[in-house]
């Protein structure tokens, strides 16, 4: 079972 | 003042037409050097990068640099109304609440003009770091779109797989599984029909395909794609856009977060 990651959790919000 | 002129008005129309469905609202950030528009889809799983150098335009002022949020549906329903061959004008006052859009057939001595309001966005600005990708894939943009179509048949998400021997896109479903092997193509006579794998090191990554196919609506911008990943880094799924003479005048770019195994 996979799950979905958020492209937040890899880059920093400026 | 701003303003941008753009006699291949498609370009504008096929940019909308490949971010429209997968964010709703953004900012457009415009200075001396161009346009851009950074936003993340609602489920902040995909963030579009979008950017159009001044140069590119045929006629492009900015005075002051502004920032223009608004619902980018509304804008690509309207914009969907230029034809083709229309050349577009994006126009804005300093203390812009709205911009003017105008549109021109060339063959005839029309002038279609409509405004859009403008909105104040908080949208959060995220910092690409440069990165080092372990494989790199160039191909047909018409094969990835076909790729992800044909796979989501079967599927909803898909792994990637490069090695030495070649790039393979892989999915599985209730009914089955699928699996398109690409290797890199010989020659260069159509550099447009050409596969090109650059691999450094080997990786294997699964990505959601309902994002792909969105990202793939940007098939129309470029004849290339590229596919650049790394472990477990976003997927970047870049479109170069060229202008007549081949220069290149700005890009879109996808990033997409991968999916791991729990």
């Amino acid at each position: 079972k996979s799950s979905q990651t958020r492209i937040d959790s890899f880059f920093k919000v400026l | 003042m701003f303003e941008a002129r753009m006699v291949r008005g498609f370009i504008i129309k096929r940019i909308l037409e490949a971010i429209k469905d997968l964010v709703s609202e953004a900012s457009w950030d415009c200075s001396t050097s161009g346009m851009s528009l950074q936003a993340m889809d609602t489920s902040h799983v995909s963030l579009v990068s979008v950017s159009l150098k001044a140069d590119g335009f045929d006629k492009y002022r900015c005075d002051r640099n502004l920032t223009l949020g608004m619902n980018l549906a509304s804008l690509a329903q309207i914009v969907k109304a230029a034809g083709n061959d229309d050349v577009i004008t994006i126009k804005a006052p300093d203390d812009a609440d709205k911009i003017t859009l105008i549109f021109e057939p060339k063959s005839e001595t029309e002038t279609w003009e409509y405004e859009i309001k403008l909105m104040n966005l908080d949208s959060e600005y995220l910092g690409i770091p440069e990165t080092d990708y372990s494989v790199k894939i160039n191909l047909p943009s018409h094969k990835f779109q076909r790729i992800c179509r044909d796979l989501s048949q079967i599927g909803d998400s898909v792994t990637i797989s490069a090695a030495k021997d070649g790039v393979r896109f892989s999915t599985t479903g209730d009914l089955g599984s699928g699996n398109v092997k690409l290797n890199q193509t010989a020659s260069a006579d159509k550099p447009d029909e050409a596969v090109t794998i650059k691999i450094e090191e080997p990786i294997i990554l699964s990505f959601a395909l309902k994002y792909l196919n969105h990202f793939a609506r940007a098939t129309a911008l470029s004849p290339q794609v590229s596919l650049s990943l790394s472990k477990d880094v976003p997927l970047v799924v870049e479109y170069v856009i060229h202008d007549d003479d081949d220069d290149e005048i700005g890009y879109i770019r996808y990033y997409l977060a991968p999916k791991i195994e729990e």
